[in-house]
């Protein structure tokens, strides 16, 4: 399903080169369910934006279903990624002046999905993170946690062929980071490929395997450890 | 030096009351060591929102060092906020226009400190949070967790008497989670209050003292781990 060979990404400031990614190879196979760790800054972030084309590698290449994907322009990753893949940011990302029933509906909308149909799955996703009752509430209404919910179900709500995660519980008390596993594993189940960035173990646990980075390059479990 | 009797606070959405805190009696002495914790959404950054006067409670009592601050106007808040309270928030609120250096300098330039000693301060807090070499870059050009550390820095310059962090640790891997744990300790020895929201048991047990919120109450331990 998808595959990474000599992936780098480098962001150019005026003063510096932060090379965020350095020669990273990753192969994930459809249906699998990886977790991915390390430091803060070391390129977790970095590496799920560019795998939901999000942004661009500096060199390498990538394909995603056989289709090497590295080289696309902005409309046409656009395209693949509202198909196919569902995205929970580190930071949320909620449309502030959207409700909570919008932000959740925006994807849905790119998709081209009727009204009606739209009206159903927002429905559905809200009740699966528990929050229905506010969906005509603004994100400036809510609490972190509640707004990571809204998040949560937004990434859903079109039925994700792969789900990237950023960290999908980070902000929330452990009985409700415990429902959005329990999501994540219904979807793993239903054969969604799902990539979760986590800083805890206990969650890490959950995936087929982990994947360790460090400076911006994936090491081994052992090399992860020594570090 | 904190006490808070029968407070409670209500958002006026257009059709429905949230009651985030209802009748909240919190005494907090000098120099202690607070944690918060509580489900998503059962009132904890309200509650240190009205702590760290950000907002006015809707009905109750706030004495702060023997003060009543519950009705104070805006500019008197952020009076007493500049001189004695620093705080992390969970969403970070960095702003994305100024550098590292300029986010960690702001609360100092409103005491009127002079630039020598504004600089040497922020130098000395980006340090402690292994931030020092980014200080001419933007919000944008970091990950989460630099993100984070900043925040961290920017509410330790100017060595406040009442540390007010709503979960300072949550996007951290646990190396840079610790190293802020650390700080925060260091802190509290220098004799400062620390009011602290966490969802992690391992930290929440360095505090002196916990404070479960449920349903915008203080609940006792027992209540706590029945709910
Ligand atoms: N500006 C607002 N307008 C309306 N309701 C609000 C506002 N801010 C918070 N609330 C509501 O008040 C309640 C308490 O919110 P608060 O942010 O204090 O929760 P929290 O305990 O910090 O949760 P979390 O762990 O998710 O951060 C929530 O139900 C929230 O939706
Ligand atoms: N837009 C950008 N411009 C410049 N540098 C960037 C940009 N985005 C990220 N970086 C840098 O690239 C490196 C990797 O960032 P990334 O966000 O992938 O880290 P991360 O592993 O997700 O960290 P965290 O656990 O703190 O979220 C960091 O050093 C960061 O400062
Ligand atoms: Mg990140
Ligand atoms: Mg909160």
């Amino acid at each position: 399903l998808i595959e990474l060979v000599g992936l780098s990404k480098v962001f150019y400031t005026d003063e510096v080169e932060t090379h965020a990614l350095a020669d990273v190879g990753l192969r994930i196979n459809k249906g699998e369910y990886i977790a991915v760790e390390g430091p803060s800054g070391s390129g977790k972030s970095t590496l799920l934006s560019i795998l939901g084309l999000l942004d661009t590698p500096t060199a390498g290449q990538y394909t995603l279903n056989s289709h090497s994907v590295d080289k696309l322009s902005a409309p046409e990753r656009a395209r693949i990624r509202n198909r196919e893949v569902g995205f929970i940011f580190q930071s949320f990302n909620l449309i502030g002046d959207l409700t909570v029933f919008e932000n959740v509906e925006l994807p849905l909308t790119y998709r081209g999905m009727s009204s009606s149909d739209r009206k159903t799955r927002v429905q559905a996703a809200l009740e699966r993170v528990d929050m229905a009752p506010r969906m005509k509430h603004y994100p400036s209404q809510l609490s972190g946690g509640q707004q990571q919910r809204v998040a949560v179900a937004r990434a859903l709500g079109g039925d994700p062929a792969i789900l990237l995660a950023d960290e999908p519980t980070g902000n929330l008390d452990s009985r409700n980071g415990e429902a959005v596993m329990d999501i994540l594993h219904e979807l793993h189940r239903g054969g969604a490929t799902i990539c979760m960035v986590t800083h805890d173990p206990r969650y890490a646990s959950c995936a087929d395997r982990t994947v360790h980075v460090f400076d911006g390059r994936i090491v081994g479990p052992e090399e992860a450890k020594r570090l």
